[in-house]
This record gives C-alpha cells, structure tokens and sequence, in this order.
C-alpha cells in the first residue's frame, strides 16, 4: 500500500528580523475553507 | 513600461467570490462526465487591469465533488457536497477570467480531479468501503447485472447505460459492491427490448431524458441486488445544463 510520508519538518532558515515597526500585509489568500480539505 | 502591478485582492472579498462563481458555473456548465463540483476555497487570485473597467483575472480554485451528476438540473445550490468518508473527489482548478465592465466571462480553464487518499479514509473509517476503478470487474458485473434487472421489472422506457460515474467496494463485514451510473431513455419499452435491445435507440435531443441509477450488490456471505433509478425527465438546457443542447455522447 502507498504511504504518506510524514513531511519533514522546514528547516527553520535564519530569519531576517523584521524593521521595528513592520506589519506584514493581511494574508489575503488562500480564503476560507467552506467544507473540509482533503 | 512595466506593466501594471497586479491589483491586491483578498481571497475572501466579494469581487474574488463572484468570480469564483462564474468560474464554477462555467467548469460545471462545460462538463459532460461525472458530477457537479462546488467551491470549497479559493487559494489564490490575481487581477490584472487592462484598462479601467477592463481586468484579466486568474483564479486557483479548490472544488469539492458534489452528488449531482452533470446531467441533473438540480441547481448547485441544491447539491450536497460528498462527505469525507464518502470519499470525497477534490478537483483543482485553473481559471483566467475578463472582467469587463462588472461581467465575467471565462477566457480559459483548466481542471483536474483526484480522489482522497485512502490512508486519509480508513484513518478516520477503517471499514469504509473505498472508491474502486470504474472498470472494475466487480464494479461492471454489478452495473450490467443492475441495468439488467431494472429494464426487466420495470414498465417504461428501456434505459441505456450512459457512463458510470462511481464505484465503492467494501470487502469487511460483508463484500458489497455500490455503483452509480447515468442511463438515458430509449425510444423503446422495456418489453419490446426484450426482443432485440440493440434496435433500441436513445431519444433525440428534444425528447432525451437521462437519469441516474444507484445500486448495491452483496456478494458474501449472502446474495442481494438493490437498484434504485430516478429519471429527470426531458431538460430543455439552462446555465446548470447548457451542454444538453450538444447532445450528449
């Protein structure tokens, strides 16, 4: 049988540290989920 | 002169949602095998402005199959979205619209369609019967054995297998075989079939009537065949069904 494979965890990069300040733009997408995902 | 930035639009704002709408009306109404779709996520969106009341939009659309087959002029609205231990069908969707001073048309599409993973299934529902291959052996011994005992007990046209559109086997506690096929009417009865069937012809388009038939089959430990058929009656073709004008293969 096929068998998910559990997705290795991403590596967490160094981060740039945001300017103080900085508010990231509202993730506009994806939208909301109207039923379940698959 | 570099282009126009795309506009920013939430995945979530009215506008994105009418699109997704025209989107979905269009895939559904240019869709001649299997079910209906509904929207179930729109994951992204980018709008391109042309010129003032003139935008090109690219939608990603998450579908979710619905009970519907193509061929029912139930509107979507009225559609139930197949449950996730049904096995459920997801389709993914590629859709460039214009939006020309507020209407939409689809300029393309592209969609595939896959079912869920098994493991996700039998996680939640070990028993659940799963989807099977539509040629099947099992699953075509069990549309023909049903077509079959339908024409011969009931009055009325004599149907022709369509397409099939779904196939479940479940192999514990019992062996059962559940299909789903489209069937149309044809211009003869059930008892005159029973002479020559190959005579019998599908209506023409303005008299077609297509339905869809259910049917479960126990193969162990005991015998059953159950078969339910609905028919629509004759459609003239609506936005939910413009392809019956095209005749239907």
């Amino acid at each position: 049988p096929v068998v998910k494979r559990a997705v290795a965890q991403v590596a967490q990069r160094d981060k740039v540290p945001h300017p103080v300040g900085f508010v990231s733009p509202p993730l506009l997408c994806p939208g909301k989920v109207r039923y379940f995902k698959i | 002169v570099p282009a126009t930035p795309p506009a920013l639009l939430g995945c979530d704002d009215p506008e994105a949602e009418a699109a997704a709408e025209a989107a979905v009306s269009y895939i559904n109404g240019h869709s001649r095998h299997g079910y209906k779709f509904a929207l179930n996520r729109i994951e992204n969106i980018r709008v391109l402005a042309q010129d003032p009341n003139n935008e090109i939009l690219f939608l990603e659309l998450d579908l979710l199959e619905t009970t519907c087959h193509i061929l029912s002029p139930t509107p979507l609205e009225n559609c139930t979205v197949r449950s996730f231990i049904e096995h459920a069908v997801e389709g993914d969707c590629d859709v460039k619209l214009q939006r020309r001073d507020g209407q939409f048309s689809v300029l393309a599409s592209k969609c595939h369609s896959h079912a869920d993973s098994s493991e996700d299934i039998t996680q939640l529902c070990p028993n659940c019967p799963l989807l099977a291959r539509l040629n099947d052996t099992e699953v075509l011994a069990t549309v023909t054995a049903a077509l079959s005992d339908h024409n011969s007990r009931t009055p009325g046209a004599y149907l022709r297998l369509l397409e099939i559109g779904r196939a479940k086997i479940q192999y514990f506690p019992a062996h059962i075989v559940v299909v789903e096929f489209a069937v149309a009417a044809t211009n003869c009865s059930a008892e005159a079939a029973q002479g020559n069937a190959e005579a019998c012809q599908l209506l023409p388009d303005d008299q077609s009537n297509f339905g869809l038939c259910t049917a479960s089959r126990v193969l162990s430990p005991s015998k059953d065949l159950k078969v339910d058929c609905q028919l629509y009656g004759h459609q003239v073709p609506t936005p939910d069904t413009p392809f019956l004008s095209q005749g239907v293969s």
